[in-house]
């Protein structure tokens, strides 16, 4: 953990007498390891750790009696700040209805699995009454495991055809949803690379064309180092407006979480904590803290 | 111009950058750096197309050493596909399928991943796919009996190869990855020496904790080959030069995308210049 490997780091030091910029130099390092065994981006964890560096100096860690627990106090402070700790990350309910959500990642993070999660989470907890919307025609039997998903949860599920174009299927679910008073569209699409410009496109027309209030990017929180590219892409064609952690019930230590959200300031909104339909949780900036510091 | 000492510093940090950006992840770069670092002091590295090159040797050293292919020397040959959520595992078996039938080989799918939404359904596509008849039972049946009937069934079918698909599940999870040895054990009573090959899939934009998937997945399964998917993205997959390292499991083959042919042999020089570019 961070703090065994700063208290033994700080042992060594204690012996030559007073602290200097050379061993903070060398307690940085340590720190810059550990976030880097947790899969913080290489860059995302350079730039942090000069936050740190920054505060060490300013706070006079050089004169502490106890410098170890000050500089793990500033690298959790400074980790919780980044995460959004008081942010409002709230997901968007206080609109005409439909509100509208749109999900949104790379293959297999968990979008359609969420879909669920999110449609039941708000069903029981603000009364929504939503409708899951399969809007991924390529994957073999994906509109279907949304429509046993809906099934499970006795929740709506818009019945697309793989033959459609999902602009289409989004616009059409939008007027279904209205017709059948459903308060909560929910759009499930097809994981795809961020480099696929066709289907990044697919993904800005599905936005033009049916307006989400919500943008969520489903991230697995075990991804490495190339979080941050995929991230900033998604983001930067998209303006999302959420970010979804997915499969916390691992034991990933989550660096991916530090990096996706230092790259674009969105909010980190749930977490995925398990494959049943009600895994599903509120992001607390200060537990994925604990996690990443080991 | 820089002195030969700021060179050296500045290269590492380029190269520590490189290694741990392809998630090769801290304790292999900082083994790789070290290795370099005293050819640099001996002078026998001088620019950073020498230093690239010698990274390269290393890479490769790594990888070599536990290559190798499939040998399809039983028959019917069983191979057992596991891995966390997610991975392209059931993408990965159409693929194989459709090689394998493709080269002459009477091939037999099992849909024993009998927990997730649809997933029998979306093997069952895979297996129309490559045109190859499969075994599944209904949804919520025990696994161990879907791999159970396929066994027997691929022994009464005279089939070549029987690949059976299993629910992704996290390794952490005890009574999941007993689910899993159980399999195992039913399978064996039918043939004992079976499964021939266990394998399992890693996505290539996983960091660290590939590490301790192949870990789990090895104690309780005893792995024998890895799949990497997901390399036409941009992440470069260099967790398998850790988890090859440590574990001596070799990489069998690479998915490239979501189509059928998506598919091929692990080629490491292929591999590690994909990493160094
Ligand atoms: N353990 C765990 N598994 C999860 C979680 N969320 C999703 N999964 C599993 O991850 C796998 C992939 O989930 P999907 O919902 O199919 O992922 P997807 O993003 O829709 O996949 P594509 O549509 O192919 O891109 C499934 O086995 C899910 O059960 C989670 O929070 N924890
Ligand atoms: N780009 C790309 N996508 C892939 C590759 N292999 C699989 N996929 C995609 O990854 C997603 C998940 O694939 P699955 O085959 O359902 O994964 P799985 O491991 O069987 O998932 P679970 O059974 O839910 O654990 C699908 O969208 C696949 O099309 C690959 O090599 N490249
Ligand atoms: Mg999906
Ligand atoms: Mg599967």
């Amino acid at each position: 953990s961070l703090s065994e490997k700063l208290d033994s780091a700080f042992n060594k030091i204690r012996g030559k007498g007073v602290l200097n910029e050379k061993n903070i130099q060398d307690i940085l390092r340590e720190i810059r390891l550990v976030l880097l065994e947790a899969d913080v981006n290489y860059k995302v964890a350079k730039t942090f750790i000069n936050y740190v560096k920054e505060r060490a100096l300013g706070e006079e860690v050089l004169k502490s009696l106890t410098p170890s627990q000050q500089f793990i106090k500033i690298v959790k402070e400074e980790m919780e700040r980044i995460m959004g700790g008081g942010e409002d990350n709230s997901l968007k309910l206080e609109v005409a209805p439909p509100a509208i959500y749109m999900l949104v990642g790379l293959q297999g993070s968990g979008k359609t699995t969420t879909a669920g999660k999110i449609a039941n989470f708000l069903r029981k907890n603000f009364k929504r009454n939503p409708l899951l919307v399969p809007a991924d025609v390529y994957r073999p039997a994906a509109i279907l495991q949304l429509k046993k998903i809906g099934a499970q949860l006795n929740i709506d599920c818009y019945p697309s055809d793989e033959k459609e174009n999902p602009v289409d299927i989004a616009k059409k679910s939008i007027d279904y949803a209205k017709q059948k008073n459903l308060d909560l569209v929910l759009i499930d699409t097809a994981g795809r690379l961020h480099i696929d410009e066709e289907l990044m496109k697919e993904l800005e027309n599905i936005k033009l064309a049916v307006n989400p209030h919500e943008i969520l990017f489903v991230a697995d929180a075990m991804t490495g180092q190339e979080a941050v590219n995929v991230a900033k892409e998604f983001d930067s064609r998209l303006d999302i407006t959420g970010i979804v952690l997915t499969k916390l019930d691992g034991d990933a230590r989550g660096g991916a979480a530090l990096s996706i959200r230092a790259i674009t300031g969105k909010p980190i909104k749930l977490v995925g904590v398990g494959e049943k339909l009600n895994d599903i949780e509120i992001f607390y900036p200060d537990r994925i803290v604990s996690r990443i510091l080991g | 111009l820089l002195g030969k000492k700021e060179l050296d510093e500045d290269v590492i940090e380029q190269l520590e950058e490189l290694l741990i950006s392809s998630d090769i992840g801290v304790k292999t770069t900082l083994y790789l750096i070290e290795k370099i670092e005293e050819r640099i002091s001996r002078a026998k590295l001088d620019d950073v197309k020498e230093v690239k090159n010698a990274l390269k040797e290393y890479l490769l050293e790594i990888l070599m050493k536990n290559h190798s292919e499939l040998i399809f020397n039983r028959k019917p040959f069983v191979i057992m596909v596991v891995g966390v959520n997610g991975t392209g595992k059931t993408t990965t078996i159409g693929k194989l399928a459709n090689k394998y039938k493709n080269s002459g080989k009477k091939v037999l799918l099992a849909a024993a991943d009998t927990f997730r939404a649809a997933a029998i359904e979306q093997l069952e596509e895979w297996a129309k796919r490559a045109n190859i008849d499969i075994i599944k039972q209904k949804e919520g049946a025990d696994p161990s009996a879907v791999a159970f009937d396929a066994v027997k069934a691929a022994q009464a079918r005279d089939v070549d190869v029987l690949i059976i698909d299993t629910a992704g599940r996290l390794h952490t999870k005890v009574n999941l990855m007993e689910e899993l040895k159980k399999m195992k054990r039913v399978i064996k009573k039918v043939i004992p020496d079976a499964p021939h090959e266990v394998l399992l899939v890693l996505d290539a934009n996983t960091g660290q904790n590939a590490i301790s998937q192949t870990k789990m997945f090895n104690e309780a399964l005893d792995v024998t080959g890895i799949v990497m998917t997901k390399l036409d993205g941009t992440a470069k997959g260099g967790i398998v030069v850790a988890v090859t390292n440590e574990f001596g499991i070799p990489i069998r083959y690479i998915g490239v995308g979501e189509k059928i042919e998506d598919l091929r042999e692990f080629n490491p020089k292929e591999f590690v210049e994909a990493i160094l570019e």
